[in-house]
């Protein structure tokens, strides 16, 4: 068991780096780390983060962008472990600013060429980034939807 | 096998049956707050088998039929059709289909290209392609702050939990 | 103290109507009930809201944005029992769509004329309806702040 | 009265000086994710008062001092400016600032127009102005969020606490 987790910690962790690096334009690094290398189970797992210019800082004492970030990269290096044929994310920019939303929906364009990506998203960022875009909208009483165009070329 | 289409009636905001055609590659969907972007994702869960009310953000499954002033109450129904070129569901068919139908009778009834089966057998079929009802190939609204506040010994948890 | 109580739950909840119908464009309708009139410490305060086009909804089973939009209007009914010379609010347009994060940021610039608001945002929605918008960035590992120019037209 | 102008200099992010002039109306700051905006709004609280590191997001008041490779421990002192024509601060001037300084070593000293002050001191002349370290004029990054799923009976008793 002990095995098993080692391989998946490694497989995740080197996955969280690279995402982490794609989404500080590979002038950032990341990192995860078991508090108890020998017994993992009987201590946690950290994060580390080192945003471009920045010292390196854990979890806890990032701002709520950053922390958005790192959990968005933990979350997609966790799908990793078993590759599903579908995600569907609701919302997962809701506290990106701009050039962050950018590089998330440009990440998430790039994994979703083998597979299958459905974001919601309130932002203009991600929208002009999509394959498709639909409109959910509210008529009479009831939920309509509609096909938006989408662009190919980002508004910003 | 990626999801080609979800149809979705009766169920939460939608009440005429409505439906989204989907393809590989990177969807977005958006639209004003409170239309029911994030009912299309409880409907998906919904198909797929998932039996907490709380977890499609209900109070109960009767919770979830759609309320509306002038008709009585009616059912919720969600279809999702499945593109299965690859065979990766057990099916000997391009389109495989998976519904569920609830009716605040009670009752709930699932159904394979047409075929009525028990929840069992749909989610056996189902997870021969990795497709389940939960996991973390589906992030719900908020799951994000949620999860950026948790401590070293449950992130640790959440790894061990998934292998 | 009874009655010091009831008259600010009414004051409250009149702001807090016309607040929400100012978010609705006078479409909605909102309001906030004691469970127990009588004896109001013995039960709770509820919020029931009428979004346009659909059915009162308690706060319960509103939709994330629409939580948001109802919290909003509470807090600033909140603020008008002790009204303070300046307000300063940290991303309270989060998870509101364009269309509420305009009518957020026309309600705070109107209530800014005899007051003062600070409003920290990632929205261009929110920052171009501003009298002033300060950029901090970071430079050499050091939060650096600058002027950037306001817009009188709002870009959306 | 209004805040007039906030300067800030080793604390959290910010290391030497910035002074950021504001005025009445609207005004709004923005930037990139981890830059310092929010702890401008925590410096604010610094300087009026606020004794819990927690709420300043620090896990100790000597978190709050800007750390920088190069140099050692510095202090951590933040200004706000009031602009007072309408004397609501009962002190005969135009312009009232207070400043809040705090070293390494665990010094935290007060000073209103330069003049040392207790804290108290600080305190009783702002709450004649109706400013205070806390209350619901000073909205923290997801509060509103936290605010959203509050039950029934908090939401009464913030309302009781507020009379
Ligand atoms: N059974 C039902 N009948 C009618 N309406 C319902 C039912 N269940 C939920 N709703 C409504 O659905 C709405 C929420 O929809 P949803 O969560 O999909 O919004 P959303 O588009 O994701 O909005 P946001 O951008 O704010 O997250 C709420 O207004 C809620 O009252
Ligand atoms: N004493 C300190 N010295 C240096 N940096 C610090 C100190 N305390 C906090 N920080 C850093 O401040 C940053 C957080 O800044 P802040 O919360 O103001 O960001 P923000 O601009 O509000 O970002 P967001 O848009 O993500 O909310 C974190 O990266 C944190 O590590
Ligand atoms: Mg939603
Ligand atoms: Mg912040």
């Amino acid at each position: 068991k002990r095995d098993a987790f080692m391989s998946a910690f490694n497989r995740v962790n080197d996955t969280f780096q690279s995402l982490f690096a794609e989404m500080t334009d590979g002038q950032g690094h990341g990192r995860m780390a078991l508090e108890n290398p020998d017994s993992p189970f009987e201590g946690g797992l950290d994060v580390f983060l080192q945003f471009p210019g920045k010292p390196e800082l854990t979890m806890g004492s990032a701002s709520g962008g950053e922390k958005s970030v790192a959990t968005v990269c933990y979350l997609l290096a966790l799908q990793q472990i078993h590759p599903m044929p579908y995600y569907v994310m609701d919302e997962i920019d809701a506290h990106l600013d701009v050039l962050n939303t950018k590089r998330l929906a440009t990440l998430v364009r790039s994994r979703s060429k083998g597979s299958q990506f459905i974001v919601i998203s309130l932002k203009d960022t991600t929208i002009s980034r999509a394959d498709r875009v639909y409109g959910v909208f509210q008529e009479k009483g009831m939920s309509q939807v509609i096909s938006l165009p989408a662009r190919a070329v980002a508004v910003d | 096998v990626f999801i080609k289409r979800i149809d979705i009636r009766g169920f939460k905001t939608f009440s005429k049956k409505v439906s989204i055609s989907l393809d590989r590659g990177f969807t977005v969907i958006t639209g004003p707050n409170g239309s029911g972007k994030s009912n299309i994702l409880d409907g998906l869960k919904f198909a797929l088998g998932e039996l907490s009310p709380k977890e499609l953000r209900g109070a109960s499954l009767s919770d979830l039929v759609h309320k509306s002033q002038a008709e009585g109450a009616r059912s919720a129904h969600v279809a999702v059709q499945f593109e299965n070129g690859d065979r990766r569901i057990p099916i000997e068919s391009d389109l495989v289909t998976i519904s569920r139908e609830f009716s605040k009778g009670g009752e709930g009834i699932y159904r394979l290209n047409g075929r009525r089966m028990s929840r069992k057998q749909v989610q056996d079929i189902l997870s021969s392609a990795d497709i389940q009802v939960s996991g973390f190939n589906m992030i719900a609204q908020h799951a994000i702050t949620r999860l950026a506040e948790i401590g070293s010994e449950e992130r640790r948890r959440i790894l061990e939990e998934l292998i």
